[in-house]
């Protein structure tokens, strides 16, 4: 793993002497690598070494007994704090019905995040309705309908009507059978398309969510950037949502989603059943990309 | 990026970054340039357009190394087994495959052998009842491998050309699921007498270096005959394929790029190579 292997860099140029600062360049090539294994975004790499770099020729490194330690300490605080604190906390309005909104790329897991959300707000005492606004995938109405089931909580559907009259009339429903807080579950779209990153920009429009969750698959590679400025950049996000990190997958996207949108990362999804959503924690998750 | 450029070093480090931001990995990314490298020594390369040229020659002899088509049909029924994470893009690769068959005029059956997700079933009854197919489905929650067992025995005795069987998205990281596919796999070579015609790992474009982890313990569950790639119609170039043909010899038979069912190609290892420069 890195620890060992930046260890073993650092051992041999220990044996030289003194540390310089070409030394500890060789140690950031390694923590370079190991970034770039876990997916985190190429430029988000770049500008993150180059950030690091500073503290990691500084005093307390060079003069260490332990150099390797302290290069991976620093880089570890840092991508700690770069993530974020822990936010675990949806923006909701101070007079609801609140609206949430999840968006994202197809299969990421909005849908069953979604529930997720919805399974959490009710054990929090609130009265959440979750609103079927994709209309384009086979059976998606009935995928949120048997969640719903479970879970014992409203499912909002009108067929396949247009998804802004969807979630404009849900939250007429809302208001008048007091669901405080309505979860408006859409279709899968590539940030790309853009009549479909218009249709959220139209349905943004007609119920002012108090927050739009993007959900990124936590396996996603290089193209994670991308997606989150585009998503961000139409839609002002309130936050990030990490999918499926009950896999191996390092993680990296979460450091590239947070460097190019600022937003910070809420939950993560652990599994596929509707208790498997947790908090964002940043330092469990750099030593995760860390590796 | 090669356009009027002389080569230098510089020059071999961006073609690598150009790999890398493509998701090919560090690993590929170094071994494709370090070839260049070599070629462009030995064949004394100075124009920056000639040696893209020839990194492209080398990217596609890595996907074309154990390249190959859907299997031709011999025996029937032809059958195809999809598998692969969650929300890969299993399902609507299916529809897919179903679409092409039917358009050879193949009589196609379809299984239903996600019986664990919300909606799945009803999900790929749709494109069933879309394509006018039709579909072996058991009750949500059932085993799995009693579908396959009467999928396979439905399609003898209707006398199917081709059967598709689906499965449930898992991660690889999740030992008894995988065993739960290969027993599902066991099932289906032993109600057939003979090896399944394909089983194919369905792969997100999108999806960076785990691809590799997906590939290595799939295959160690199931013996994979090829990659279909889906979602190559966003922006992601999906080079994680060529990680996959240096690591681990799979190579990608199919494309997705779109969510409806005439959205399926052959894959093209020119053309991919191209458009991953592009
Ligand atoms: N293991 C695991 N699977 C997950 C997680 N979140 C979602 N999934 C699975 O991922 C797959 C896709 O989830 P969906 O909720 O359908 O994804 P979606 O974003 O709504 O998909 P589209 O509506 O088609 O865009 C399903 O098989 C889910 O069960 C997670 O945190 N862990
Ligand atoms: N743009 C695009 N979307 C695709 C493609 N293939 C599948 N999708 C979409 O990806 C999402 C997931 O597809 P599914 O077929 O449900 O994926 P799956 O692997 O069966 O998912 P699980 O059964 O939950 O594991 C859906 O919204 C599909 O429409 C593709 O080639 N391009
Ligand atoms: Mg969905
Ligand atoms: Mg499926």
């Amino acid at each position: 793993n890195l620890s060992s292997r930046l260890q073993e860099t650092m051992r041999k140029l220990r044996g030289k002497g003194r540390l310089s600062e070409k030394d500890v360049d060789q140690a950031l090539r390694e923590i370079r690598l190991a970034l770039l294994e876990a997916d985190v975004n190429y430029k988000v790499v770049r500008d993150f070494i180059g950030q690091v770099k500073e503290r990691a020729t500084g005093h307390e490194v060079l003069s260490s007994l332990t150099p390797g330690q302290q290069v991976i300490r620093i880089v570890n605080d840092e991508l700690t704090k770069l993530m974020g604190g822990t936010q675990a906390k949806l923006t909701l309005s101070s007079r609801p019905p609140s609206v949430l909104m999840m968006v994202g790329l197809q299969g990421a897991g909005k849908t069953t995040t979604a529930g997720k959300l919805a399974r959490m707000l009710k054990g929090q005492g609130h009265r959440p309705l979750l609103v079927a606004c994709d209309i384009y995938r086979p059976a998606a109405i009935k995928q949120l309908q048997v969640l719903g089931e479970q879970l014992e909580i409203p499912v909002f559907s009108m067929g396949e009507q247009n998804p802004v009259d969807i979630a404009k009339a849900a939250l007429s429903h809302a208001q008048k059978f007091n669901n405080d807080v309505v979860l408006i579950d859409t279709a899968g779209r590539l940030h790309v398309d853009e009549e479909l990153m218009e249709e959220l920009v139209q349905i943004k429009a007609a119920v002012n969510p108090s927050e739009i969750l993007l959900v990124v698959d936590a396996m996603t590679g290089q193209d994670a950037v991308n997606v989150a400025e585009s998503f961000n950049t139409r839609l002002e996000l309130g936050g990030i949502i990490l999918t499926k990190l009950d896999g191996d997958a390092r993680g990296g996207a979460a450091l590239s989603v947070k460097a190019v949108t600022g937003k910070p990362i809420k939950y993560i999804g652990v599994s596929e059943k509707m208790d498997g959503l947790e908090p964002f924690y940043p330092d469990r998750m750099a030593s995760r990309i860390l590796g | 990026i090669t356009t009027g450029r002389k080569v230098d070093e510089s020059l071999f480090e961006e073609l690598e970054e150009v790999l890398i931001q493509a998701d090919c990995g560090v690993t590929t990314a170094m071994f494709l340039v370090d070839q260049l490298r070599d070629r462009a020594r030995e064949e004394k390369i100075t124009a920056a357009e000639e040696l893209r040229k020839v990194l492209m020659e080398e990217m596609v002899a890595l996907l074309e190394k154990n390249a190959a088509p859907l299997k031709t049909p011999e025996e029937s029924p032809y059958v195809i087994m999809v598998v692969g994470v969650n929300g890969a893009g299993k399902t609507t690769t299916i529809a897919k495959l179903a679409y092409r068959f039917k358009q050879e005029n193949a009589k196609v059956l379809l299984a239903a052998g996600d019986t664990f997700r919300a909606g799945a079933i009803e999900q790929l009854g749709v494109w069933a009842q879309r394509l006018n197919v039709d579909l072996i489905a058991h009750q949500e929650g059932a085993d799995p491998a009693a579908v396959a067992f009467d999928a396979v025995n439905a399609a003898k005795a209707r006398g199917s050309d081709v059967l598709i069987l689906d499965t449930a998205g898992r991660l690889q990281t999740k030992v008894n699921l995988m065993s739960e596919l290969a027993k599902v796999h066991r099932v289906v070579q032993r109600e057939l007498g003979r090896d399944l015609d394909e089983v194919l790992l369905v792969v997100d474009a999108t999806t960076g270096q785990n691809a590799l982890s997906q590939g290595k313990i799939f295959a160690e569950a199931v013996p994979l005959t090829g990659i279909a790639l889906t979602k190559l119609d966003g922006t992601a170039k999906g080079g994680i394929v060529l990680a996959l043909a240096n690591e681990l010899d799979l190579a990608v038979k199919l494309v997705g790029v779109g969510e409806q069912y005439e959205d399926l190609q052959d894959f093209d290892a020119r053309s991919f190579a191209a458009a991953l420069f592009g």
